[in-house]
């Protein structure tokens, strides 16, 4: 709650691109 | 179950179950897994990444899931 706008930002990014893998992942199986 | 080894659930349930912003550390996994070595921790951490279950947060040692929100 005390992260800066960069952490936050860096971290949406991470996690659009996890969930990306993740149906990637879904698809293949 | 899950096609997910025993490790990798155990590690991918605790990493679910916090709330914080920043995630768990892999310091915070080993305190609290402590039947599991770290090598297998962090082998664990590195598969749930590339199958898109975790990412990491403010920095490689941090992680949430994509499960949970």
């Amino acid at each position: 709650d005390c992260l800066t706008d960069e952490q936050q930002r860096r971290i949406e990014e991470n996690r659009q691109r996890a969930l990306a893998r993740r149906a990637e992942r879904l698809a293949q199986s | 179950v899950n096609g997910l080894t025993p490790h990798q659930s155990q590690v991918l349930n605790l990493i679910k179950s916090c709330t914080d912003q920043q995630g768990v550390s892999i310091q915070d996994l080993k305190l609290r897994l402590k039947a599991i070595s770290l090598a297998s921790i962090k082998q664990a951490v590195e598969f749930l990444s590339n199958e898109g279950h975790i990412y990491s947060t403010i920095d490689e040692d941090h992680f949430r899931s994509t499960d949970n929100d």
